[in-house]
């Protein structure tokens, strides 16, 4: 089984910290303090690339710090998991450089680049005799990640949805959704939904199916509705107000929860993503996605 | 007396909101929900200038939702307000558009123009007969709103930050902290004072007095040191632990006090603007750093 998740985020929403707490990794390797670790970029723990020492980190930042115009990198991080008792290949595309520049024109192109570069890898092995069915490098899903702003999708928000709906599921979630209270969340997830709407972007939606009760009906009903998620990530164990250790956020006024439904969508993205329908989109990956991209291929 | 106060943010930082907070205004004129007015952008009560009601909002935002290029608008909304029996000319120069569009190229140049617009408007004043010394447009203080990542200033910020601190006091702010644990406003400070210092921008800084005692001299300096100030801004009154009414912000796991200085540095922005050292500010505008553009201008 794989999973090939393609992250694309500006900088410092947490998006490192999200991808590890969905797959159950800690960046603690002992060796450093926790807080500058979590501010290392994407880690996973045993993964096959790894991103720069802190040291570089903060030459690489200052680089950075000179950048006007947008450089976005593709990076693959791939690990293998164990979900359920079965070994999940996983491969986090992440995309450092979006959105960070000043002038970030065309930084969604290197991105769709990568994911059609994927497709082509796919179709080329599609036609040789002895193809191996287990090199899927395909992008299953596109978590996008957007500034809680508590206002609207930026131009460049709606302009990479646009451009990545067609090509992979796009599953948008709201980043470190405990800056918004319920109320903001609730505001906030309408207008989304009806900016992309007017956009005619179409996001991943739980299929039914013809067996389905009513329950799992609106089960995966009411998880669409959801969307985007307002999520928070954490690593972190902290003692909560019923003494129990759960992962979470401390601040001076209070504890956020990860893995409390009340205090953010976390499960809810990790269901959709890994406990309930990861066969679908990957399944949709090939039918529709690739299917569209091939059969438009090779009509050209 | 007054106080020209320059406040550049992207949208959604909750600018509108923290000016309103510093100098006590609320938004409720009772006729709309609470939670959508505070999304109308800056609207000081009483103010000689409103922004667009909520549809023309809307409107707005579609119409920025298409802005590839950077497009970055003065807006200028004063009022009287009262500050310990002294009443106070107040102008905020808002800057809509400001690293909103995809690409930011030269956002800085229309605030850098009104600066040095207001400062020539002074000259030419010096220069008239019966000038009258209460028409002074020169801006006291910048605000630069610093999106709360916990990595580093982008480069936006930094270019934002070297072009104003030699015609405006700088006065950064970390917008949002309560989304920052205490630990992680720590160490994002130091990292934002060590590329401003290696920049060399200058921040306003509380000056110290030869008459000063001890204590006074202790205050402006660990004044100095909060900078840049983690803000929270809130006209809501919510009731907190000890069951006072409080202006917060209200979670499911807790909430935020804006004028408590353990939950954030509110306080001691309002110290630094307006209670303790506005008179600093525009004397430092008058001495230093109008100044210096004034002979700058004259040798040219
Ligand atoms: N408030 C809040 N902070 C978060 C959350 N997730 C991560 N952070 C913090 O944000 C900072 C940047 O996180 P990181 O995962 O490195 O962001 P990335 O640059 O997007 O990969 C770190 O200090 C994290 O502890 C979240 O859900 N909420
Ligand atoms: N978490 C948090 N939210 C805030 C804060 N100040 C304002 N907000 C919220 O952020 C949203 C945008 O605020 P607004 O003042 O309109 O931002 P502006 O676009 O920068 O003027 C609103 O929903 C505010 O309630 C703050 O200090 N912390």
């Amino acid at each position: 089984f794989s999973l090939n998740l393609l992250c694309v985020s500006q900088r410092g929403l947490g998006k490192s910290t999200l991808i590890n707490t969905l797959f159950n990794r800690n960046l603690d390797d002992g060796s450093k303090n926790k807080v500058e670790q979590k501010l290392e970029g994407l880690k996973i723990e045993g993964s096959s690339e790894t991103e720069a020492s802190r040291d570089d980190e903060e030459a690489q930042t200052a680089q950075e710090s000179e950048n006007v115009r947008s450089s976005v990198k593709i990076k693959t991080l791939s690990t293998t998991i164990e979900e359920n008792g079965v070994s999940l290949k996983l491969s986090v595309v992440d995309t450092p450089g979006f959105g960070d520049a000043i002038d970030n024109s065309d930084s969604w192109r290197p991105i769709v680049d990568e994911v059609n570069y994927r497709f082509d890898q796919y179709l080329d092995a599609e036609n040789k005799i002895n193809r191996s069915s287990e090199d899927d490098n395909r992008i299953h899903a596109c978590l996008y990640f957007i500034e809680p702003t508590a206002h609207y999708l930026k131009p460049l928000d709606l302009g990479f949805c646009k451009q990545i709906h067609e090509k992979c599921n796009l599953i948008p979630v709201i980043a470190k959704s405990d800056i918004l209270t319920e109320e903001e969340i609730a505001v906030f997830k309408r207008r989304i939904r009806k900016q992309l709407e007017d956009e005619n972007v179409v996001l991943f939606e739980p299929p039914q199916y013809a067996l389905d009760d009513q329950e799992t009906i609106h089960a995966s009903k009411s998880l669409y509705e959801k969307i985007p998620f307002a999520v928070v990530g954490s690593t972190d164990k902290v003692e909560n107000s019923k003494g129990s250790l759960v992962r979470g956020r401390s601040y001076p006024w209070g504890i956020i929860e990860v893995d409390n439904a009340s205090h953010c969508d976390f499960v809810y993205l990790r269901d959709l993503l890994i406990s309930q329908y990861l066969e679908e989109l990957r399944e949709r990956t090939n039918s529709v996605l690739y299917e569209k991209y091939r059969s438009e291929k090779l009509t050209k």
